[in-house]
């Protein structure tokens, strides 16, 4: 690995950055989930955390541009350059920027997430079965309004799952309308316009007004990318029209006639042959989330690999199932330190035979039979550059008999107990993390703590305590307060659980009672406190623990758990330790 | 099966007509990510050649390719392939 001259980091473990724009190619929540995970990369291996703000100036800012956008260092339009990012540092440093120009996907093709329907917000289903015919692509048939959707299974004919597909006549993105759809037509600069466009401006971005008239209104948005947006040629992001005549023939999909390089491409009007509109058809394009976890290794000091594998390496290349390299891992560790061991020291010269003498990744990160997760001396791996830490038992939580608080935060479920705290993450399967330091992780809270629970909406962390209440964002705090101020009244124990029940409220449990806490304005709902039995039958009344995990209700008591579904029914009964602690 | 009529090749507006040569593709590649500098690109052709071939090797080496010092296929694949726009070599 590599890192930048003079060893650039960053001097604050607690990073935080900033998403500017979005690409019309993805859902804005699809963007931001993946850049998250592009961080969590970096975060599982080290002390490092990041936070998504939504103004000022943060640590890393993100935006998504083409050509010369700004900083001097141009991207090439499509392919080529597909992004970069600056060492750390104030300002520009630390930045990512990634070329708009390209496609952007999780690396297998569009990702077209649906809105509204009955299908939750999930992803098209391609191809799926419509009135016996089979679709590719979202359509508007079957419909009067134009609005293009698609279904989210394979077959519409038999499941009736469906969700509307991206269109500049369902919603906008950015601009000053709020999400509000485009009128069309509409008048700018005396001209009247009938689709979107990029008429008056130099970015290339797709734009439409939200009423009849943007000269009179000014109140716009950017048009999100149709599923057939075409990329490059001389009209990027309009959607193929089918049919469209090619030297005469008429075609209802893309081709690649014409062509001698193979690509597939479109006509954006009618006819090719009289307007001269083209473009590349979508191919599988390029994954944000490994684009975005290369880029921000640069952001946070780490200069390019030689190492093939490596996420360092500069060359692009699709990884389905993606795992982070030993080399990576001890280029970032080098830099920040692995969290809670030792501090970074600067290792010896690997030798250069060749990668079957470095150490796998096996025996850096699997958990040994006491679900610690270092290696010793006596797996015979060599391990230059920390010394072996010898198992403590007060870290290992598998010889916890109890837990202070359960709860999922950022997808990871968190343990707590005595000031300590571990991270389990089913979906990384890297085994018990931790134990880490809870004063580290969120000052001022005391050591036992009786509840916790993270808004969905605004990822606060808020934490119980007798009669006091916590809440976090990032590392910043309001509290200790008295849960009286939430409307909890006087009488009430202590807080032992708390489940989110989405649009904004999460039920606080304690004793055989429960209250639902409005989050926003952080008060609980008249009507309150109800008795947990009335809707909650076949769980234990005076649960320890309470919480969601993975979309199902938990309820502890001793050494077991039982698991609610949604639909309140219990489906499972098992132990906290070798279920969810996954202990051997 | 076979096109029945021969396959007509279109040049489509707003698209580059023709890729850059080799050579020029090297050179340019060589400097944007720091493996050379502008004055060994305008150097005379005796040292540009030697400087080049220097050059080629460090890249070869740096992006684990076999190290030639020749603009061989699988090099100048590698410098058509997508990638990061951070330079390789300096600051």
């Amino acid at each position: 690995f590599l890192t930048f001259e003079g060893d650039l980091k960053w001097d604050h473990m607690d990073l935080t950055y900033r998403v500017m724009n979005y690409s019309p190619d993805l859902d804005q929540a699809i963007i931001d989930d993946a850049f998250k995970r592009a961080f969590k990369v970096w975060s599982d291996v080290t002390p490092l955390t990041f936070t998504q703000i939504y103004s000022g100036e943060a640590d890393i800012m993100i935006m998504f541009g083409s050509g010369e956008h700004g900083d001097g260092y141009p991207f090439d339009g499509k392919d080529g350059l597909l992004a970069h990012a600056f060492p750390p540092g104030l300002n520009i440093q630390g930045d990512a920027h990634f070329d708009d120009d390209e496609l952007w996907t999780l690396g297998a093709g569009i990702v077209v997430k649906t809105r509204y329907g009955n299908a939750n917000g999930t992803n098209c289903h391609f191809p799926f079965i419509f009135e016996g015919r089979s679709y590719s692509r979202c359509t508007t048939e079957g419909r009067r309004d134009g609005l293009p959707w698609c279904a989210t299974t394979a077959s519409y004919d038999q499941d009736k799952k469906y969700g509307f597909c991206p269109s500049e006549l369902l919603y906008t993105n950015g601009g000053n309308s709020d999400g509000s759809p485009c009128v069309f037509p509409f008048i700018f600069e005396g001209n009247s316009y009938d689709a979107c466009t990029t008429d008056g401006r130099s970015d290339g971005y797709r734009w439409c007004a939200t009423t009849a008239s943007f000269d009179q209104d000014k109140k716009y948005g950017f048009c999100p990318n149709r599923d057939t947006a075409v990329i490059g040629g001389n009209s990027q992001g309009d959607p193929c029209i089918f049919p469209f005549i090619f030297l005469g023939q008429s075609y209802n999909s893309c081709t690649s006639q014409g062509r001698h390089d193979g690509k597939l491409w479109c006509a954006t009007t009618s006819n090719y042959d009289t307007d001269k509109k083209w473009g590349f058809c979508p191919d599988r394009g390029y994954s944000i989330f490994l684009v975005a976890a290369h880029e921000f290794g640069h952001s946070l000091g780490l200069d390019h690999s030689s190492v093939r594998e490596a996420l360092m390496y500069p060359m692009y290349s699709y990884i389905q199932d993606f795992q982070l390299h030993p080399d990576d891992i001890q280029g970032i560790q080098f830099l920040y330190g692995r969290g809670s061991g030792p501090k970074p020291t600067i290792p010896t010269p690997l030798p250069t035979e060749g990668p079957q003498t470095m150490p796998t990744e096996e025996s850096q990160t699997m958990p040994t039979e006491a679900g610690s997760t270092s290696t010793t001396e006596e797996e015979g791996m060599p391990e230059p550059t920390t010394q072996p830490i010898p198992v403590d038992p007060s870290q290992d939580a598998c010889m916890e008999k109890s837990f202070d608080a359960i709860t999922e935060i950022n997808g990871e479920l968190h343990f707590f107990k005595d000031g300590k705290y571990w991270t389990y993450s089913s979906f990384w399967k890297s085994g018990i993390q931790g134990a880490f330091s809870v004063a580290n992780t969120w000052p001022g809270l005391p050591a036992v703590i009786d509840a916790s629970f993270q808004d969905v909406l605004t990822k606060r962390v808020f934490f119980f305590a007798g009669q006091q209440f916590w809440v976090f964002s990032g590392k910043s705090v309001l509290g200790p307060r008295n849960i009286e101020k939430l409307g909890i009244g006087r009488g009430a124990g202590r807080i032992t659980g708390a489940l989110q029940r989405g649009r904004g409220k999460v039920l606080l449990f304690s004793g055989e009672n429960y209250w639902r806490l409005d989050v926003k304005v952080q008060r609980v709902d008249k009507g309150y406190p109800r008795a947990t039995d009335d809707i909650f039958t076949g769980v234990p009344l005076d649960a320890r623990n309470v919480f969601l995990y993975q979309d199902k209700y938990h309820f502890c008591q001793g050494s077991f758990y039982w698991r609610m579904t949604p639909q309140l029914q219990v489906d499972r009964v098992g132990y906290i330790k070798y279920d969810l602690l996954q202990c051997p | 099966p076979l096109q029945s009529k021969q396959q007509s090749v279109v040049t489509f507006p707003g698209e580059l007509v023709t890729s850059l040569p080799d050579l020029e593709l090297a050179e340019s590649y060589l400097l944007r990510f720091g493996y050379v500098t502008a004055a060994e690109v305008g150097a005379k052709t005796g040292s540009k050649h030697e400087s080049l071939a220097t050059a080629l090797r460090k890249m070869q080496k740096h992006l684990g390719l076999e190290e030639t010092g020749e603009l061989d296929a699988d090099t100048l694949e590698a410098m058509r392939a997508p990638r990061c726009g951070v330079p390789d070599v300096g600051t």
